[in-house]
């Protein structure tokens, strides 16, 4: 996280980390069995570790965080899988479902977000801003063992464009399916994939109490500091339910 | 094959009898007569008290004469010397002579027959209830007109017995009534009424007049009452000194009078009338019966219903209601069956990241309420906590019957703010 700062777990409970020898991305859960986050970060062999209610990412204290028994993962079907990560320059559809074999105990530390309601209220516009967060790279770091949190506003779909363009001669893909968020020096990062990128409730009243459904999920960028494309969760709300409706079972296999 | 008489002579008689003789004659005759022995000769030695030599005759273990020296004959023209008579037909006659006899005796000569008894005069027993006549050898009984000889042949009484009254309603006297009634008599008649009916007897205290009871207060005559479930009396005396109205709660009734051989009462009269058997009015603890009636008799049927949370159990099967009959004995049917709590709810299940405020009592009414683990879980569908334990033994709730509600996760609030998530 780019322009962010320390965060706590039970300030984005919903924060998954997602970690093996290949992998270190973030996650966000969304009901006690799943877990949201971008296809790029676990398409691969097998389902990565994942942690819960840890602010911290070192691995003693991760021995004492929640830890998460992957069963499967649902990449989206829209989703190229199996490309090379340094080759990847198409991310649409990048979005998965990675399925735990237990229900995670929820507490102050841990806790779903969200997912987006059917209305055009949740699919987030320029002007509305998002808390991402994440254990990515730092302004000075190229991963953090300190969970950190940015808020960036939602930026209209050409910055993305432009800074696409600019960067690589405009081979990398924008689809609709995207969200454009970030400013300068506030932004996410490599290690951030597959985070929320969470936005207060547009329905839900209560300023004491703010609720956060996931608008997006880190996806890509080019440089960080600058502009950051998340994936537009509202687009796969169907998806999504359907998944876990489809393949949610009470009993540990 | 007994002798009808016999010679009884002292050894060597006539000559004289020798020293220390210890002999004895047992004498036997047919039943029915008694035994004459007479002596014609009598030469012993005399003594007081026949204390050396004598005859002695011995009648059922008592002595009836004990004889010595020398007897005249009792009249001239009889040659019987000493003479006895019992009316039994056994009799013993022993002899003894002592070690020295000085003198020479001659002993004695004696002879029996077998002689007829009178057994009507002859014992202090009355032999016959009645009339008792004397034959040759024996006796028999005799009765009045209307008596009968019972099989001890000895007794008579009345034939008063067999009669059956079926009856609804009717009267019963003591024979001859209000004549005195026949003495050494047992009567036993019998009051038959349909199944289901009682019968009631009604007395008049003036209409009872039996022999009242001996100094040891037993009635030798009297009147007794036997039902199926009860004897009533024995009852004597001068007016009738039991209940005047007697509910035998059975529809049989044995009466059964009894007399002995003496007193001269007028005897009693009775009526009796059937009453439909009642069944108890009794309504148990948590039931409700249909139709209710001041009084339920014989076929009469209620259906039996428990209240709320009340259940009656036949074997393993439960129901809120059953009928049962008043029965022919005033029973009703299946009596044991009784409204009882119904099956326990047990303590509720657990529900998954909720609580339950489980109560002590876990029967029909108490209530049980979940909550979630909050904040972190709420309940859908919101407010469905309530449950109550009802009356087929389990927990319900209003909305969701006997379904769980489900603590489903609360999504997006964090429990600590982002401070710095707010629209500039």
């Amino acid at each position: 996280i780019f322009g962010g700062r320390a965060a706590e777990a039970a300030q984005v409970p919903w924060q998954v980390f997602l970690r093996d020898a290949a992998t270190w991305a973030g996650g966000a859960l969304v009901a006690a069995r799943w877990v949201l986050t971008a296809a790029h970060a676990v398409d691969g062999a097998a389902p990565p570790a994942a942690f819960a209610g840890s602010a911290s990412a070192r691995s003693a204290d991760l021995r004492r965080a929640q830890a998460l028994r992957p069963r499967r993962v649902f990449l989206h079907p829209g989703w190229k899988a199996g490309l090379e990560p340094d080759a990847r320059r198409d991310f649409d559809h990048d979005i998965a479902l990675l399925q735990l074999r237990d229900p995670v105990e929820m507490g102050p530390a841990v806790g779903p977000i969200c997912l987006p309601g059917r209305s055009e209220a949740y699919t987030p516009s320029a002007g509305d801003v998002g808390l991402i967060s994440g254990w990515g790279g730092t302004e000075r770091r190229e991963r953090a063992l300190t969970l950190r949190a940015a808020v960036v506003p939602v930026v209209p779909a050409q910055r993305c464009r432009q800074a696409a363009a600019q960067a690589d001669g405009g081979v990398y893909a924008f689809t609709d399916n995207m969200l454009c968020a970030g400013e300068p020096g506030v932004d996410s990062c490599q290690g951030d994939s597959g985070g929320a990128l969470a936005v207060r409730d547009p329905q839900h009243r209560d300023d004491d109490n703010p609720r956060f459904y996931v608008a997006g999920l880190v996806s890509w960028g080019k440089k960080c500091g600058t502009y950051g494309v998340y994936t537009k969760v509202s687009r796969y709300l169907d998806w999504i339910l359907k998944t876990m409706q489809e393949n949610d079972v009470a009993d540990d296999d | 094959g007994l002798p009808m008489y016999g010679e009884i002579l002292s050894p060597n008689y006539p000559q004289a009898y020798p020293n220390e003789v210890d002999t004895s004659w047992h004498i036997e005759v047919p039943e029915g007569f008694g035994v004459h022995l007479y002596f014609t000769h009598l030469d012993l030695e005399l003594s007081e008290n026949c204390e050396y030599d004598f005859v002695q005759i011995l009648s059922g273990g008592i002595q009836e004469g004990k004889l010595c020296g020398q007897r005249p004959r009792k009249s001239a023209d009889s040659p019987i010397v000493a003479e006895f008579r019992v009316p039994y037909n056994k009799l013993q006659v022993t002899f003894k002579s002592d070690f020295s006899n000085e003198e020479r005796f001659t002993g004695f000569a004696a002879y029996y027959v077998a002689v007829d008894v009178d057994e009507c005069t002859e014992f202090l027993d009355v032999p016959c209830s009645h009339f008792c006549n004397n034959f040759i050898g024996g006796y028999f009984c005799s009765c009045p007109p209307e008596y009968f000889l019972y099989d001890d042949m000895r007794n008579c009484g009345v034939n008063c017995t067999g009669d059956v009254f079926t009856a609804l309603e009717g009267e019963i006297t003591s024979p001859n009534y209000p004549s005195t009634y026949p003495e050494n008599s047992r009567c036993e008649y019998r009051i038959e009424l349909e199944e289901g009916f009682q019968v009631v007897v009604t007395m008049r205290r003036e209409d009872f007049d039996v022999e009242p009871a001996d100094a040891d207060g037993r009635c030798q005559d009297n009147l007794v009452f036997v039902s199926r479930k009860q004897q009533y009396g024995p009852y004597c005396g001068h007016g009738f000194p039991g209940p005047l109205v007697i509910e035998t709660g059975s529809n049989t009734l044995d009466v059964i009078f009894q007399t002995d051989l003496t007193g001269e009462s007028k005897g009693w009269k009775l009526r009796y009338h059937g009453d439909p058997i009642p069944c108890p009015k009794d309504v148990k603890a948590n039931s409700i019966w249909e139709p209710e009636k001041a009084k339920y008799v014989f076929k009469d049927v209620v259906k039996i219903s428990c209240v709320d949370g009340f259940e009656i159990v036949q074997g393993s099967v439960g129901s809120t209601f059953f009928y049962s009959s008043c029965q022919s004995d005033g029973r009703w049917s299946s009596p044991d069956l009784v409204c009882q709590r119904t099956r326990d709810c047990g303590p509720p299940a657990p529900l998954e990241h909720g609580r339950v405020a489980e109560p002590e009592d876990t029967s029909f009414g108490a209530v049980a309420r979940y909550s979630c683990v909050e904040p972190y879980y709420s309940m859908e569908p919101d407010g469905a906590g309530l449950y109550r334990c009802s009356g087929n033994g389990s927990w319900v709730n209003e909305v969701l019957g006997a379904e769980l509600p489900e603590c489903v996760p609360v999504c997006g609030v964090p429990r600590k703010p982002w401070a710095a998530a707010q629209q500039r």
